[in-house]
């Protein structure tokens, strides 16, 4: 996957934090004190879909012009940036009864994005 | 897109501007926690525990007796830390109420349950502690005792009991009643400590029940 940075208008992973505590709820989530959410943004050529990353590769180049070459435009639907890799997040906090509670949240975290 | 009624911006190419959609993505990510959660929305919370309960609480569960249990499953579980109210004590016995509701009334199995509380014991002194399960039947509005427990405390500190099935109901139920009783019940001599750092508490693993699958045709 690819990091959004620069100029760059192709699909990528977006960092974004989310910090308990200027949303208010840092008094019931004892840990941690935020997560790094990300998300995917960036456009998604035709001739990428489906890829999962976009690799360097010359073999991988080729393959791209194939699909460019052959590809029928984009009407009608077409590829979207979206997360290819995700991880849990671990939360310690209070419920409603004050008990603690310990879980993992899957697919938390955006790790990798890509185009479908 | 709920609110444009367009297509999703993660499917026609747009780039997010991240400052102007700041408050959106906030609100996406609490969104999310709480449905993950199953929450309807976030707790308020009405009892305060102390950061020294808690603490101690979590330094005893990350203890080398702790076990594991090992099955692989997809469904989402839950480590539960309960600290006891101590409302009814008195000077021969000691109880100790939980509560669980919301997630855990219903819905959940409550895998295993520890009981964890701290007996200050006189010098060279031992102590046989019986821990009794009090439980309220359907149809009843008195506490009636499901289970009980011999423990045999040596030194004073911090001990731990494994409770049974019947415990793990009623957590599951919502509500779970113990009475600790030294079975000595000489005057002062042993006491089950109860401030900031030595509130007894239960341990629970729970794991969220299976969804009734119905097929339609």
């Amino acid at each position: 996957g690819i990091d959004c940075q620069g100029a760059s208008r192709m699909c990528c992973r977006q960092e974004f934090f989310v910090d308990f505590r200027e949303i208010g709820w840092h008094d019931w989530i004892i840990q941690p004190e935020g997560y790094a959410m990300n998300f995917c943004t960036g456009q998604c050529p035709l001739h990428v879909a489906g890829m999962p990353g976009i690799s360097a590769s010359f073999h991988t180049a080729v393959l791209n012009l194939l699909k460019a070459n052959t590809a029928t435009g984009t009407t009608g639907g077409g590829s979207c940036c979206v997360p290819t890799s995700r991880r849990p997040l671990s939360l310690l906090y209070y419920d409603r009864d004050s008990n603690i509670v310990k879980t993992d949240i899957p697919d938390m975290v955006v790790e990798a994005c890509g185009c479908s | 897109n709920l609110k444009t009624d367009g297509s999703c911006p993660a499917c026609w190419g747009a780039t997010f501007d991240l400052e102007s959609q700041r408050e959106l993505l906030l609100d996406l990510a609490k969104k999310s926690i709480l449905d993950k959660l199953h929450l309807s929305q976030r707790p308020t919370l009405n009892r305060p525990v102390s950061r020294a309960a808690l603490k101690t609480a979590l330094q005893r569960l990350r203890g080398p007796q702790r076990e594991t249990l090992l099955e692989h499953d997809q469904r989402q579980e839950y480590e539960i830390i309960s600290f006891a109210d101590t409302g009814l004590s008195s000077v021969n016995q000691t109880r100790l109420e939980f509560h669980f509701s919301g997630r855990t009334a219903g819905g959940v199995e409550v895998r295993q349950t520890r009981l964890m509380f701290f007996v200050q014991l006189p010098p060279n002194a031992t102590e046989t502690m019986n821990i009794r399960v009090l439980v309220l039947r359907p149809y009843d509005t008195n506490l009636t005792l499901a289970s009980q427990y011999m423990l045999q405390v040596d030194t004073s500190g911090w001990h731990q009991l494994l409770l049974g099935p019947e415990v793990q109901a009623a957590c599951s139920q919502g509500r779970l009643t113990l009475e600790l009783v030294p079975e000595s019940q000489v005057a002062h001599s042993s006491l089950i400590l109860g401030g900031f750092s030595h509130r007894p508490f239960v341990a629970a693993q729970v794991r969220v029940k299976g969804k009734h699958r119905v097929r339609r045709r």
